[in-house]
């Protein structure tokens, strides 16, 4: 999807506009090269054509692949083909031409010579990552592979070679653990301490096509040697391709193939062809040497320690997608699957121009643990050392790690069954071994070197823990458990810190960095904010270490901090770290471990997440920003007292929800359940005849209280709702009437003593005797006040008590 | 696959005492030197003509004193290893 400007004339390669163009045949499909997100959903990040534009493109570095030949002669091959990196150890000669057949078998070096310095611009097929590099070939695998047939290709030729590719190892059928024997191991002994005029030759390795059968490349010595850069594939998408296999000891990864929708790598075949046929892992490794080519063009004087370091510096997570990203002390983003992820070519090239060498490597060899455990079904063995890095041994203390290695022996009936971990002492923890479903071997590990990359730049120093896990996958004799015999510690790096010598530059270079004024050695005074290990320069982001904090930009550079800033956290590691978007602060960086919200959120109680409207079952306290939960059995509140919705099975009794009992019955609050009601009422709110709500058919509410019939001194009153229910009830009769048939003082039927009733209505009965000095206002008061019935003030106001109304 | 190991009639030895002495050696014990591994300093690479070039068996004989021989420091027979393309 690759658009080429019209070349009109043919352009230059090195377009003066910003797009490079070459008349490559397959330049277009060339997506891991050219493309980037502005064009047309493009994803590379790579950054290859950024190193390009900056002049790298690999001359002067010569490459060899160590493989089943070389098609020296083809068209886009023979132009950078160097017969002085190439030879035949199969057929003991100096022509690496492969062997053809009718299988084509041999196509595997051809192809992987292509990715790294096919020609450009001629015309063919395609062009390499370093298409100005020299490339070589080794014939040595179209044969009987010996441990001589190996060394005699690591050790070809290593003051002309600078980077050996290989794309092969042990069998990755997921129940082999092999790797170099001693005259390999010589071999690349050899080339890391003579070659390159003594700045070590550059191993560039396959980490392995085995994730189908569940291997892992802890099991393979080639890519668990500190000396090689173990290279592992992403797909186009980011996503781990399903040959891929994890392990602790992978340093950087590359694009290749992926699912069959995935865009595929393109480079030269037999027979003068090209192909989009590679695959796997064989495909990363030649792309990471051109890439190497790249930075070792811009800096000829990499040791093959400064190149591991400007890849661990300089590789980044990006959009790859692996469930076991973490950050280690150090800062860097590493994972399983992909190492310190994808490398970037002009971040390598541009960090190597101005590259000073790291300090010398110093190994520190922890003394063994030689204690032996039974390692049980379903139990774990955890053996803590305590590592002092070799502080004793000036020539071997180490300070700042870069690998590190556990020798380790292990007898045990089901090895396949076994997975073991490696936690630093600053908590980075590495899995060196995962369980194998195919290795039944009986054989353990014997005195077998794990490799972790994952501690680079931590501190050596502290408990290291390994933990041994069984966990048995299928039924195994008891008789004979397993046992871990013996485990040290090998550890790598240097005594000082590798970057404190350095001039100018900030630890990352992803973006461009102003040309700043600490061009010199800088000696002036750090940062109050800079830890005890100085600074390249007076600014927080120049420091070493950091004294509290540091917080980590996109771009890999970092900043040292007294307090971690809003919306960031602080973890166990002084690194300050994001909160999640909707949070003000937080004690972590997922959703639901906010401590406040940003502006217009609320925390919602006990979920510890920010949201904007409030849910059911919760009330907004403005007071601490946070919707708090209502009460018990509430759906609804605007308080927490204050109910105005139930749940089901509950009623609103005033501001509390109780549970709804069936009508005939109460809640009883004590006794947490419905209880019947008395018998003359048909709701209640408790016990008693006195509690009805409603009376029962038949009864009438007098008073308080349900009765059958009304007692003396009510009448049955009736009255019709604006529903038309009617609705009975005993009411009070007239104070006049002792009993009535109905309201007011017109429908008595029986007075009370000394009354009697004239139509209706009761008047005094009693004849007044003399005139009493009460008479008057005084009287008209006992009579409003219907005090009348009382004798004494009946005798006292006669008159007036007599008269109606 | 068979895991048998595979024994075939190269041997890789060193021999600290330079290239004459290797020479000779070989000689001696009847083997053909084809000269020094790659770049590895004192090692050689021995072929043993009348070997059988694939065995299960590392080979007996004469031949196998050569790990007798003071001036030789250390031998190995080489055996087939299996390896895989990426």
């Amino acid at each position: 999807d690759y658009k080429p400007s019209y070349p009109g004339p043919v352009q230059s390669s090195m377009a003066q506009s910003n797009s490079i163009y070459f008349n490559d045949a397959k330049w277009s499909s060339m997506w891991y090269i050219h493309c980037n997100d502005n064009i047309h959903n493009c994803q590379s990040d790579m950054n290859i054509v950024g190193a390009w534009k900056r002049g790298y493109t690999g001359k002067d570095v010569v490459v060899t692949i160590l493989d089943d030949g070389i098609e020296r002669n083809h068209p886009d091959l023979i132009q950078n083909y160097d017969n002085e990196a190439s030879y035949d150890v199969n057929g003991n000669d100096m022509d690496p031409m492969p062997r053809y057949d009718a299988s084509n078998e041999n196509k595997h070096g051809t192809r992987c010579a292509g990715e790294v310095a096919a020609s450009a611009n001629n015309s063919h097929c395609t062009v390499g990552i370093a298409y100005n590099a020299k490339i070589g070939g080794v014939r040595m695998l179209d044969g009987d592979v010996t441990d001589m047939v190996e060394a005699k290709s690591l050790s070809l030729h290593p003051q002309h070679i600078d980077i050996y590719s290989a794309s092969w190892g042990p069998d990755d059928d997921g129940k082999t653990v092999d790797g170099p024997a001693s005259l390999a191991r010589q071999a690349f002994e050899n080339g890391i301490r003579q070659g390159r005029k003594g700045r070590g030759s550059i191993f560039v390795w396959a980490s392995g096509n085995g994730g189908r059968s569940r291997d892992h490349c802890s099991c393979d010595g080639y890519t668990n040697s500190i000396y090689t850069i173990s290279i592992s594939s992403t797909a186009e998408s980011g996503r781990k391709p399903w040959y891929l296999e994890e392990c602790s000891s992978t340093l950087t990864t590359t694009y290749s193939s992926g699912e069959n929708y995935d865009r595929k790598i393109i480079t030269t075949d037999l027979r003068q062809r090209c192909t989009d046929s590679h695959t796997g892992t064989s495909a990363s490794a030649p792309m990471a040497a051109g890439i190497i080519a790249l930075a070792l063009e811009a800096n000829p004087f990499l040791t093959w320690r400064d190149v591991q370091h400007i890849i661990v510096k300089t590789s980044r997570a990006g959009h790859l997608i692996a469930p076991d990203w973490k950050t280690n002390a150090a800062g860097y983003n590493v994972s399983h699957l992909y190492g310190f992820g994808l490398m970037d070519a002009e971040a390598m090239v541009k960090e190597a121009e101005h590259w000073k060498q790291v300090p010398s490597q110093h190994i520190c060899v922890e003394n063994a643990d030689k204690q032996i455990r039974t390692i049980r079904p379903e139990h774990v063995v955890r053996s803590v050392y305590k590592a002092t890095g070799c502080t004793d041994n000036a020539n071997h203390h180490v300070i700042y790690l870069e690998h590190v290695v556990v020798r380790i022996t292990i007898t045990h009936p089901r090895r396949g069954d076994l997975s073991i971990n490696l936690t630093s002492p600053s908590g980075t923890k590495s899995q060196l071994l995962a369980n194998r479903l195919f290795d039944h071997s009986m054989e353990g590990f014997k005195n077998w070197e794990f490799m972790t990359t994952h501690c680079w730049g931590e501190k050596a120093t502290g408990d290291w823990i390994l933990e041994i896990y069984d966990s048995p996958s299928q039924l195994r004799s008891q008789k004979a458990p397993g046992k871990l015999k013996e485990w040290s510690l090998v550890l790598y790096g240097t005594s000082v810190h590798p970057y404190s010598f350095r001039s100018d530059k900030p630890r990352s270079l992803a973006e461009p960095q102003p040309e700043d004024e600490y061009s010199e050695e800088y000696g002036g005074p750090c940062h109050p904010e800079c830890g005890e290990n100085g600074c390249e320069g007076p600014g927080p982001q120049q420091c070493i270490t950091c004294l509290h904090y540091f917080l980590k930009f996109k771009n890999n550079t970092r900043t040292c901090v007294p307090e971690c800033p809003s919306g960031f956290f602080r973890d166990d590691k002084k690194r300050c770290k994001k909160c999640s978007t909707l949070c003000e602060s937080c004690v972590g960086s997922r959703s639901d471990q906010c401590s406040t919200c940003r502006s217009g959120l609320y925390l919602l109680e006990g979920a510890n997440t920010c949201i904007s409207s409030c849910p059911d079952g919760f009330y907004l306290d403005r007071d601490y920003s946070m919707y708090r939960k209502c009460s018990e059995n509430c759906k609804k509140c605007t308080s927490a007292n204050i109910c105005t919705e139930c749940k089901t099975g509950l009623s609103l009794q005033g501001n509390k929800c109780q549970l709804s009992c069936e009508p005939g019955t109460y809640y009883n609050g004590h006794r947490r359940a419905c209880e019947k009601c008395h018998t003359t009422c048909a709701t209640c709110a408790g016990t008693g005849m006195e509690a009805c709500n409603e009376c029962a058919s038949g009864y009438y509410f007098e008073e308080w209280r349900c009765v059958s019939s009304c007692n003396v001194g009510y009448y049955l009153a009736e009255q019709t709702t604006d529903n038309g229910d009617v609705h009975k009830s005993c009411q009070k009769c007239d104070p006049t009437c002792y009993v009535c048939t109905g309201a007011g003082e017109r429908n008595c039927s029986t007075c009370v003593s000394g009354y009697n009733l004239e139509n209706g209505v009761c008047v005094v009965s009693t004849i007044c005797k003399d005139e009493s000095w009460a008479e008057g206002s005084f009287c008209v008061l006992v009579k409003k006040n219907n005090l009348c019935q009382r004798k004494v003030l009946q005798q006292l106001c006669c008159r007036t008590c007599s008269l109606m109304g | 696959p068979c895991k048998a190991r595979i024994y075939t009639n190269h041997w890789a030895v060193r021999i600290p005492g330079g290239p004459e002495q290797a020479e000779q050696i070989a000689s001696k014990y009847g083997y053909r030197n084809l000269g020094q591994i790659g770049d590895l300093k004192d090692y050689y690479h021995f072929f043993h003509s009348r070997t059988i070039k694939r065995s299960t068996l590392s080979s007996r004989g004469t031949h196998s004193f050569i790990s007798m021989e003071p001036k030789v420091e250390w031998v190995q027979q080489q055996v087939v290893k299996r390896r895989t393309k990426r």
